[in-house]
Order: structure tokens, then sequence, then C-alpha cells
């Protein structure tokens, strides 16, 4: 990867409900496509199952306990240190960083800058029509608007006729656009919103998913010797307005059966609106002839309670919370079609797309997201920042996490024998 | 031989549920709870936390979790408790 461009994709919430990760259900064909020419890290979590810390933690590479956000209201650089973080680094190596959407989480835990200038060569982009997530924008049944958590919506009736992930792909494509002339080589951040709630999203996608399919949690109970102080009560979820009104007792619940399975419905069609975004967005890296010259990176700030143990969201140790998709597309390395000029990433609609395809490498080992900084660094050929030592608040550089590129190889290999194997033929394997 | 581990954690404000469970501020921030989790196994203690000096105390531990991945993927059975695991209990500690 020596040299080559980053595209780093990070999604909101996104738990690995993808058909790459073994889901049955999801469609989600563009994702599917990336992993099957990446290394995929089956056993990958995040350091903490909330938007802020987790993001700081991996964009900073140390722990939260050294970042000290757990919350969403300090700034590191003054709370705790001065940390670099993984686009200054490659800001301050030549590289041409920017950011679109939701990569820091906004606020005062970036200092309402998404850290800019430090971060990031010009200023991150928003999505205008953001600041309308929260708004009553869901109609219901009885044709008012309301704030709810399932929200299924005509686009052209939002305001500005759009929403705001599909506003983020129109903008990192411009960007991608303007790179390909450029010499310089870039590290492009693209944070989606969704799956995040409120699940609000084209409803169309909810004909990829009829209700009669959607089953639920294989464990919609809590667990009888769960300590109190390990259960999240999902305030979030219960202050939206389809919620709220099903009156459901505090602090377990439950949410009716057949409430559970519309949240469900409306995560899986969130998944697939987003597998478009991504789809649109990798077929504009090859469009502009840039797919075997940039590494991709896909992976999410952290996952989200489908209902198991009784919860409706993250904020817990929780497998369901804290595990991740993580992926890298390295052209050459886990892919051969570098320098062949082909179509990469053509766009698929997952609405006529029905092929799984399986990963080209995948590794069972277990990784955490702050290793995301000296990965990325050994990737594109930078110095890997050094380990940090025992307390290391007056240390600018340094990461808490070990780089995973180690585990590529054994991956490379399984891979080939794969394809020695016969199995390099994903549908046959499939 | 060489076990690869990923840690998390998340904090609370009390022993029990309550509004603010989700999302502590800071300052109202009393227990963390520590995972560490491999193939085999999710170990969690829920400890003790000084949000003045960000301190844990191992010492003071509220709760704990341990789930036996090859038997219960889904985390429903927690064994912290169980005599049976306790020699893989002292092990981890």
């Amino acid at each position: 990867g020596d040299g080559m461009n980053v595209l780093f994709i990070v999604v909101d919430d996104l738990r690995p409900v993808l058909g790459c990760y073994g889901d049955k259900l999801v469609k989600s064909p563009n994702i599917d496509q990336l992993a099957s020419q990446s290394i995929v890290f089956s056993n990958a979590y995040a350091q903490q199952a909330v938007c802020a810390p987790s993001r700081v933690s991996f964009l900073t590479g140390r722990r939260p306990d050294t970042t000290r956000l757990y919350d969403f209201y300090s700034y590191w650089r003054v709370h705790a240190g001065n940390y670099s973080t993984v686009p200054q680094y490659f800001k301050e190596n030549g590289y041409m960083t920017m950011s679109v959407g939701k990569v820091f989480h906004p606020g005062v835990s970036s200092n309402y800058s998404d850290d800019y200038p430090y971060s990031w060569s010009i200023p991150p982009f928003h999505p205008s029509t953001e600041k309308y997530e929260n708004d009553k924008t869901c109609r219901g049944k009885d044709g008012r608007l309301y704030a709810n958590l399932v929200c299924p919506v005509d686009v052209t009736e939002m305001p500005g006729g759009t929403l705001p992930d599909i506003q983020s792909t129109e903008e990192a494509m411009r960007l991608l656009n303007v790179m390909k002339t450029k010499k310089q080589k870039f590290f492009l951040a693209v944070g989606y919103h969704k799956p995040h709630i409120p699940l609000r999203y084209p409803q169309e996608f909810l004909k990829l998913y009829p209700l009669e399919n959607i089953t639920l949690a294989p464990d919609p109970w809590v667990p009888e010797k769960l300590p109190p102080v390990a259960y999240n009560p999902w305030m979030d979820i219960r202050q939206r307005d389809d919620v709220k009104a099903l009156n459901v007792s505090f602090p377990y619940g439950p949410l009716p059966d057949e409430f559970q399975r519309l949240i469900r419905q409306s995560y899986y069609a969130a998944v697939s609106y987003l597998d478009m975004q991504v789809g649109l967005l990798l077929n504009a890296l090859d469009d502009v002839g840039l797919s075997n010259s940039t590494i991709v990176v896909f992976t999410a700030d952290h996952g989200w309670s489908l209902g198991e143990h009784g919860e409706w969201a993250k904020y817990s140790n929780f497998d369901v919370a804290t595990r991740v998709p993580l992926m890298f597309y390295v052209p050459g390395m886990t892919t051969s079609s570098a320098g062949q000029g082909g179509r990469v990433f053509p766009y698929l609609d997952p609405f006529s797309h029905i092929l799984g395809v399986v990963p080209q490498g995948r590794s069972n080992k277990m990784v955490e997201l702050v290793s995301l900084f000296s990965t990325l660094a050994e990737l594109a050929g930078l110095q890997v920042p050094p380990a940090c030592p025992g307390t290391s608040l007056h240390v600018a550089l340094c990461t808490e996490g070990a780089s995973i590129v180690r585990y590529f190889k054994s991956s490379e290999q399984k891979a080939q024998k794969k394809k020695e194997d016969g199995c390099d033929d994903t549908n046959r394997c499939y | 031989k060489e076990e690869s581990v990923a840690f998390s954690q998340y904090p609370r404000p009390a022993d029990i549920p309550q509004w603010n469970s989700d999302k502590p501020k800071l300052k109202e921030i009393r227990i963390m709870g520590y995972s560490m989790r491999t193939i085999d196994y999710r170990y969690t203690v829920w400890v003790r936390f000084n949000p003045e000096n960000f301190s844990a105390d191992f010492e003071d531990v509220h709760a704990g979790e341990l789930y036996i991945m090859e038997t219960d993927p889904n985390q429903d059975n927690n064994v912290y408790n169980n005599t049976l695991h306790s020699h893989l209990l002292k092990k981890i500690v």
C-alpha cells in the first residue's frame, strides 16, 4: 500500500448484519463486494459502545482511559493530552485530508470543529439536512408528522428533498473527482449516519424486508443472571414518539413483539440504504480510476442491540453492542486486480442483485478499533507510531493499538489455499 | 501460545438502571465495566471508578460477568458466580 490514497468509511451504529458476515436476511451487495476484495476481520471490537468516546479512541489510537472521554463533554486535546489523530498524521505526512459527514462526533468532543484544522486540510463537510435529523419528519397513520423511531420516508417530501447520507455521498464523489486530477495523495474519511436512530430511510427499502420474514432476537429477554449494572435502559429509544406511545415500563420493558419486529425490519432497511450509498461511493472511486491506488477501510463506531437481552441500543459491553464490521481493501495485497484497469466496484442494485460473495481473506483474530492508527500507517507505508508508554498524557504521537497487518499474511495464505481448492469461484463456494 | 484479546469498557452512574445509565456525564460516573474477550469467553468486571482522578479500583468489584462462547454464543448465561468456572476465573485474574 506504499504511497496509496486512503478512503476511510465509518458507519454509525452498524453491527455486522451484512451478507459478508453471514447474515442470511440482509441485502448488502455492495459492502459484500468490497469484502470480496478485502481482508475481513470477523472479530473486531470497539473500545466503548457510544459514539464520541469510540470515535475519539480509534481516531487517536488510544483507549478511553487515556483520552479520558467517556461521555460527550470534553475535548481530549485540552482535557487529557494533545494527542495526534490518524488524519492529522497523514496530513503531516503530505496527504490532503478531508472529512465528509460524521467522522468525529460533532460538538464539544471534537472542539465544535471536527478537530479542524489539526486533522483536516479543508473544513469538514456536513450535509445541510443533518439539522432535520430529529425533527418531526415521519408520517404517521393519521397523516401527521412525528419524531418516530421507525421512519421510512418519501425522500421527495423531506426538507431539501434529500437525506444527509445521500448528500454525503454526493460530496465525497465530488471530492474524488477533484482529487483525480491532483497529484497529491489523499485521506478521505466518509462518515455515514445510518443505521443510527431515528431509522429514517427511503421507504422503498422496506420492500426488501417483508414483515413476515422478520424474526425476534433469539434471546429477547433480560438474562436471569445479568447484573443490573450491566443493563442499559435504552432511554433514547423511549424518547421517540412511536415508542413513547407504547407506555413501556422502565427500566426493563419489554417492547411488544410486533414493535420489536418493526424496529428490526427498519434497521435492516436502513442497512440496505447505507449499502446503496457505499456502493455509489465505491463506484465513483472506479469512475475516477483510483480503485487501484486507494486503500479502502470500512468499519463502524460500535454495534447495536436488536432486542438481544431485552436491549435496544448500544451503551453496554455485550458483543452485539461492541462488535463491528472491519475490512481492508489494499490493491495488490488483498486482491490481485491492481493495475489491470478493470472495474473493481461496479454498483450493485440491492433490489435486483441476489448473489452473495465470500471474502477473499478472513481473519478470526480478536482485533480492536484502537489498532486502526498503526494499521493504516503501516498499510500506507508511513512510519508506524510507537507504542505508548504506561502513562502517555504528554506524548503527542504514540498508539495503544498494535498494527494488525501481521494478521493479513495468514489470511492471504488461506485465500490462496481456497483458490487452489477451487474455491476462488465465489458463486460456487457460496 | 499467543492469544489475541479485545478490550472494551462502559461507565455507569449506579448499580441499578436509572435515567442516566446509558449516557452518564463524567462527574456522574461511579462504576466502570471493563471487558476482556477472547474467542473463548467474555469476562467483565464492574468496579468502582473515581471521575475526579480517573482511577478504577479493581479491589472494589460491584459485579462480574463471564460468558463461555462455545456453549453460550449469545451471552445469556452469566457463569461468573458458578464455581465450576472458578479455575478459568482465577487464570484470567
